[in-house]
């Protein structure tokens, strides 16, 4: 894996650096730092056991130690102005840097890790694959993008069509229960209609068993 | 015939459901469908 | 507007240069052209008028001329390789380096443009800000991927909403026409029940007439 950031180290604040870590799978079994202002370009290595040795003497669980490695040079989770860089190159020997990044609490700041960075005697290719590493980003993000938007519109029509059945849903439950409603009172009237009838039939048969009572 | 007739008009109404038998849910369907654009 | 593309000269085939291209608004109007190696760096013009010239003496339309050079400049559409550039240091001025850029179509290429770009004198800057861009462009397509992504999430949980809200009206219909025929039921056959009933009475009733006739 690799990521590329902007610094600009409070040694040399005018200066824009950028750090390219590069790692295999977790960044704690050890990573590759790359440091270019765009002319030269510096590189070292942290190796596990030195990423262990500093959670150690920071009495900081490793874990923890790591997600903090996570932030400040990956720039994860944001990049609050808690993380400092210091670059020096006064060392003895001029082909070396000394790279230092900390973290700041409210008035006082810690060490997070530091190391020496070699100058490269070609950084050209350094640079140009740093470059090459961020159009590649680029190209995926973008495919990313296009992916999800893809995926946005198919969402969306499948919105809208699912709001339409819903719609037609709605309208067709209350058309159901008119049209049963009006079926079953013109079933019903008829059987009212013949109960009438009946009734209508019975007084007269009453009538005429009264009136064949009276006449006998 | 018209005594059938007759006596289908005295055990049906028009729309063909019977005075006298209890429905259920299968006949009523039934007779619901066949009473098609009641308004 | 600012793009950079990452091109492979036929000329200089090993070497990876970095293209990047700058314009107000509408290509057509004329753009800056910066090519790097990621060690040296060379920049130079296109004016409208060299534009209008150019498409004037390949008899292109304007307006065709400027979607091809936004498709080879800008690599839009994808770039199949239809594109090729060419680099050639071979002039007289050794500050200066011919640029140029032609369509290959079956087995005939045409030069599209070409500009003598002049050395930068300090390389690292202009390196420094085409980094900037790309890592400026990588946390733009970053913050789109998360809005799409967000929006993509409030899609599926809107879809998934009305999904149940049509599941539930499926299910009502349903409901409502079974109870509606329970009820239908119930009342239409209490009304036979009273038909059956009356047509006993009235069977009786007629019976009585007969009797009652006979007697008398």
């Amino acid at each position: 894996e690799m990521k590329v950031i902007r610094i600009h180290p409070v040694s040399d604040p005018h200066t824009t650096y950028f750090l390219q870590i590069s790692w295999q799978k977790d960044l704690g079994t050890g990573f590759e730092v790359v440091l270019s202002d765009g002319k030269a370009a510096w590189n070292g290595r942290v190796s596990k056991e030195e990423i262990s040795k500093e959670a150690a003497d920071m009495e900081m669980d490793l874990e923890k130690y790591v997600g903090e490695l996570r932030k400040v040079l990956l720039f994860e989770g944001g990049h609050a102005d808690t993380y400092n860089f210091h670059i020096s190159k006064e060392g003895m020997n001029k082909d070396y840097l000394q790279f230092s990044y900390e973290k700041n609490l409210k008035d006082v700041s810690f060490r997070l890790g530091s190391l020496m960075l070699q100058e490269v005697s070609s950084p050209a290719e350094i640079i140009s694959k740093l470059i090459s590493h961020c159009l590649d980003c680029m190209a995926g993000l973008e495919a990313k993008n296009e992916c999800l938007q893809r995926e946005n519109e198919t969402l969306l029509s499948d919105l809208n069509d699912i709001q339409g059945q819903l719609q037609k849903c709605v309208e067709a439950k209350e058309k159901l229960e008119n049209e049963l409603y009006q079926r079953f009172i013109l079933v019903l009237n008829e059987k009212k209609a013949k109960i009438r009838s009946l009734n209508k039939s019975l007084k007269e048969a009453e009538e005429m068993v009264k009136k064949s009572n009276q006449a006998r | 015939s018209p005594e059938t007739k007759e006596h289908f008009a005295c055990v049906y109404d028009c729309y063909g459901d019977s005075y006298t038998v209890d429905t259920d849910m299968v006949q009523l369907k039934e007779v619901f469908s066949r009473m098609n654009n009641v308004g």
